[in-house]
């Protein structure tokens, strides 16, 4: 049943470019995803800000147009806002956990180097081990990252509860129940008679077209996401036969071959949105210029926009809360560690004066 | 992404 413990053991050449390498292609998969959600917030936002699809599905002028009607039974199926008030709620609690357990390790380290420096100031030369505060220095400099890690967590806290603050009316109207969102929306000139008529059907496979490219970006994250490739071993190769390793170059011709194509795939993406929404504009123009507006059919679309929007905040937000959540939870581990860190040093030194004292005493 | 990375903090730095 032997296992080798050694196995991922690897030259420290070879540990070193393995971490400049998973770092360049995590900023690369961020920076490609970054790219493909971005321009569906971009697509999603402008549609909002035509009232699309749901002039097109408004035929009475006074129920809740279909995808209205979607996007609220999406947002109630993911908890409402109540699930998004409950996580808020909690954001506060994870931010102390975590400035607590900080607190306490350097607190730890700002003790004993306290006692240290006093048995210095009694003994002094006899007194002659190194002080707390020169071995304590990669550990505090580590601490005060944290808290900078932690000062930039409270702000984009404060970003997602003024988001929230913004949206959130708008958000429980779309949580209400379909009779009480629609006696909200003002009724309005039915649009009817704009049915079958060519720019509507040219808006409607605008707007299908769009969404099928959103949905193959959602494919696509998850595909590069997907992609797996031992780059350790190319770099032991590399190191074995020519003694050195050209980091920078192995790396970047393997991140090209692995998420070159995807990110033309991506670039295409978005040049096929680009020209879509362009279209969208114009056909949006020739629409709004067939159908009668008034002040009523105004008012109707300006708050059908609002409710489309509402549903993409809440989207937002869920997205950020999530987000903040696994952040906080995955930096309390990472916390944990440090504060081990600090214990165990800090128990050898006490360990260490103990042992120091009882020979001055004896001597 | 709103909050910070902590990417580089998972890894195990190396006690010298």
């Amino acid at each position: 049943k032997f296992s080798d413990l050694f196995e991922k053991m690897v030259p420290m050449a070879v540990q070193q470019a393995m971490t400049i390498y998973n770092q360049r292609k995590s900023d690369f998969v961020n920076r490609l995803v970054g790219t493909m959600r971005e321009a569906t917030n971009l697509c999603n936002g402008v549609l909002a800000s035509l009232n699309l699809p749901a002039a097109l599905e408004d035929l009475s002028g006074d129920s809740i147009p279909q995808s209205i009607a979607e996007k609220a039974r999406s947002i109630v199926q993911q908890g409402g806002l109540q699930s998004i008030e409950q996580l808020i709620k909690d954001l506060p609690e994870l931010l102390t956990r975590n400035r607590e357990i900080l607190d306490e390790s350097l607190k730890m380290l700002d003790e004993e180097e306290t006692t240290d420096n006093d048995l210095r100031a009694k003994f002094n030369q006899r007194w002659n081990r190194t002080p707390s505060g020169d071995l304590y220095k990669p550990l505090r400099a580590e601490g005060a990252n944290f808290r900078s890690i932690l000062d930039k967590a409270v702000q984009a806290d404060q970003v997602v509860k003024e988001r929230y603050n913004t949206h959130c009316e708008m958000i429980a109207l779309l949580c209400k129940p379909e009779n009480e969102l629609s006696a909200a929306i003002p009724s309005a000139n039915p649009t009817k008679t704009l049915q079958g008529s060519e720019v509507v059907n040219m808006l409607r496979s605008q707007i299908t077209k769009l969404d099928e490219i959103k949905k193959e970006r959602e494919t696509l994250e998850g595909e590069v996401k997907a992609v797996t490739f031992d780059m350790s071993v190319s770099f032991l190769t590399a190191l074995a036969r020519d003694g050195a390793i050209n980091e920078e170059q192995l790396s970047s011709t393997q991140l090209e071959q692995l998420y070159g194509a995807y990110n033309q795939r991506v670039q295409a993406s978005l040049r096929t949105q680009e020209e879509l929404l362009g279209q969208v504009q114009t056909s949006h123009q020739e629409f709004s210029n067939l159908k009668q507006s008034n002040a009523e059919s105004n008012q109707r679309e300006e708050v059908l926009k609002k409710l489309a929007s509402a549903h993409d905040s809440y989207v937002e937000i869920s997205n950020n809360l999530r987000e903040g959540t696994k952040f906080y939870n995955d930096l309390t581990e990472i916390l944990l560690k440090f504060q081990n860190k600090c214990s165990d040093i800090v128990f050898a030194r006490k360990t260490e004066r103990d042992e120091l004292l009882k020979e001055l005493q004896q001597s | 992404s709103l909050y910070p990375s902590l990417e580089d903090l998972k890894v195990d730095k190396v006690i010298r």
